[in-house]
């Protein structure tokens, strides 16, 4: 094994600073690490670093697990709600979301049931005014329940097939706000047969390893099923999607890459894997 | 926890007798990956050891009956110490109005803490005047503007689309013929990578010329802010530093790496979605929260 030049501690050293520095975390990373040193172990004596990354690559798409798409029925109205904490881009990514299916030639209905935070219901009109989609929506302060059940009538009555509804931003430590959400997909489930389709976490992927506890309390809360991984077109590399997917099962399906209308695409586990290591 | 990790390590290692170096490095280690899974920044950490290193080979550890408990008061005060003092004060300019610039990332909680930033000041005997110089996210004015009312501080704004350096200019110059005496700038989310929008901030700082350019960072935020801190502190300069949603169980490593970059003071902390929940920053429940 003359050639385990490439092979030694400073390079593993190295590997790890990468890993850990895109928020892959502590466990994600030593996991990523001992398969490495497993694969390195059999490998071929000559290889090299390069042999190394992209075996690496292929732990992090084993990881990443296949690409899972939106969920859609078959017949009636898709009903999509968008979770997560305050601030991650829910509203913009409804937007987004709205926009993508209009382009489709679908009827979409964005449901205002942020009730609470200052002018959330304004920023989603004007977004649903972008994206050519209808708005439900109540006064400041309403019940976020009763949204819910708004959209969903005005979906069944106007043929619409999507109902994409956003959501207050909470804390998943606010055990009352966990508690109304939970009110909020009960409302979804009892007015259209399968709803909620599609449970959407919407993560920052600037976010460190706090992501995983907002995933798990949110999934234990809501059934999430999948993430939309925000402001990937900053530095942050969102490696956290590592642990979520590894841990809890939840894959990521879109990912945000600016404040733009078209800024929303389906998640490409093989560029993100690449992204870790550019 | 930490502690009990710690405790644990030095109980199998002075089961061997004598302490060594090597055995400060295994507890060290425990520590490293506790501020690692704080999201304290991988380089941050790394020097953070080093200096640590230092005091924990020396007596006080090594003489110890309860060396772990050593390691554990040598890394909190240190860390601490990193923390920076208590100044949780505005800088005042010599010449009202102060003007107070709220920088930082999209989402991060600007134009909430204007509004929690005005309250407090108001109830200090200030005459506050919010500025929504956000003119291109949506309802980003009217959202200040709602705020503004529900802490009864005046808002100047004009519409979405004009320039946020205009009505930046406009907002210092309302402030100075109405007599109030701090002027508090809401400007937009933006990436730090952003050339266009980072020279739009350096402007509007060269126009107003603020007492205060504070960077909100979001207490959850992992690795990423060491690239934002310190690229919004060489565009533009910051005065300090606002740490939002630390009501919610993130540990906050973001707090030091931000700090280590930068050395600029975390002036405040936001503690909820209220206009109260702004409070002064304290160094100590800091490291505390970070080391877990
Ligand atoms: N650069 C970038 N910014 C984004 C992206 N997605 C959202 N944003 C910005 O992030 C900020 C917050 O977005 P919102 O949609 O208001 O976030 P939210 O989760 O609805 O916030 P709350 O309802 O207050 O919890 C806005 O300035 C958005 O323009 C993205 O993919 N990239
Ligand atoms: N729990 C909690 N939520 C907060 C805190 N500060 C702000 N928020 C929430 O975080 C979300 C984003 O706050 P904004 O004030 O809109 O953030 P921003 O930085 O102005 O966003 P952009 O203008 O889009 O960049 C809102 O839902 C706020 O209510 C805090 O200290 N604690
Ligand atoms: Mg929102
Ligand atoms: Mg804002």
């Amino acid at each position: 094994l003359g050639r385990k030049v490439a092979l030694d501690d400073e390079f593993f050293e190295e590997l790890e600073a990468i890993l850990l520095q895109a928020d892959v975390g502590v466990k994600a990373t030593a996991r990523l690490l001992r398969g490495l040193e497993a694969r390195a172990a059999g490998a071929r004596p000559g290889g090299g670093a390069n042999d190394l990354i992209n075996h690496l690559k292929e732990e992090v798409l084993e990881m990443l697990g296949p690409r899972e798409p939106l969920r859609k029925t078959p017949s009636g109205a898709t009903v999509i709600m968008v979770v997560g904490v305050n601030g991650t881009g829910k509203t913009t990514t409804v937007g987004k979301l709205g926009y993508r299916f209009r382009r489709e030639g679908s009827k979409v209905i964005l449901g205002a049931s942020d009730t609470f935070r200052a002018a959330a219901i304004e920023q989603l009109e004007i977004w649903g005014e972008r994206a050519g989609a209808d708005v439900i929506r109540h006064e400041e302060g309403g019940d976020p329940g009763a949204v819910a059940y708004d959209a969903c009538q005005a979906a069944k009555a106007r043929r619409a097939d999507y109902v994409i509804l956003d959501t207050a931003g909470r804390l998943h430590t606010r055990v009352n706000l966990m508690e109304e959400l939970k009110k909020v997909r009960r409302v979804v489930e009892r007015e259209i047969p399968g709803a909620p389709h599609e449970v959407l976490l919407v993560l920052d992927a600037t976010s460190g390893q706090n992501a995983i506890a907002q995933a798990r309390t949110f999934k234990d809360a809501v059934e999430v099923t999948g993430i939309a991984l925000t402001k990937l077109d900053g530095t942050a590399k969102g490696g956290v999607v590592l642990a979520i997917r590894e841990e809890l099962g939840i894959p990521v399906k879109l990912v945000g890459i600016g404040e733009g209308l078209e800024d929303l695409r389906d998640f490409d586990p093989v560029e993100f894997a690449e992204a870790l290591f550019a | 926890n930490l502690t009990a990790r710690l405790q644990e390590t030095f109980r199998r290692l002075r089961g061997k007798g004598k302490l060594s170096e090597r055995d400060v490095d295994e507890a060290l280690r425990e520590v490293r990956i506790a501020l690692l899974e704080a999201d304290v920044n991988f380089k941050v950490v790394r020097d953070f050891i080093a200096r640590v290193r230092e005091r924990a080979c020396g007596q006080e550890v090594m003489a110890s009956l309860t060396p772990g408990q050593q390691v554990i008061k040598i890394v909190n005060s240190e860390l601490t110490e990193l923390m920076g003092g208590r100044e949780s004060k505005i800088q005042y300019s010599p010449k009202p109005p102060t003007v107070i610039m709220l920088v930082g990332l999209q989402g991060s909680g600007k134009t909430t803490t204007a509004a929690k930033l005005a309250n407090l000041l108001k109830r200090q005997g200030k005459h506050p005047l919010l500025v929504a110089s956000d003119t291109r996210r949506p309802a980003a004015i009217r959202q200040l503007q709602v705020l503004g009312e529900k802490v009864g501080v005046d808002v100047v704004a004009t519409r979405e689309g004009d320039d946020a350096v205009r009505v930046a200019k406009q907002g210092v110059a309302r402030a100075a013929a109405i007599g109030r005496d701090v002027v508090i700038i809401d400007t937009a989310g933006r990436l730090h990578i952003d050339d266009e929008l980072m020279d739009e901030l350096a402007r509007m700082k060269g126009e107003v010329n603020p007492s205060e350019v504070l960077l909100v960072v979001d207490a959850m935020t992992g690795q990423d802010a060491v690239n934002v801190a310190g690229t919004f502190n060489e565009r533009l300069g910051l005065s300090g530093i606002i740490l939002t949603k630390l009501d919610g169980d993130a540990r906050g490593g973001a707090a030091l790496s931000a700090r280590a970059v930068t050395g600029r003071p975390i002036k405040f902390v936001g503690v909820g979605e209220k206009v109260e929940s702004l409070e002064p920053f304290h160094p100590d429940r800091m490291a505390s929260r970070i080391l877990g």
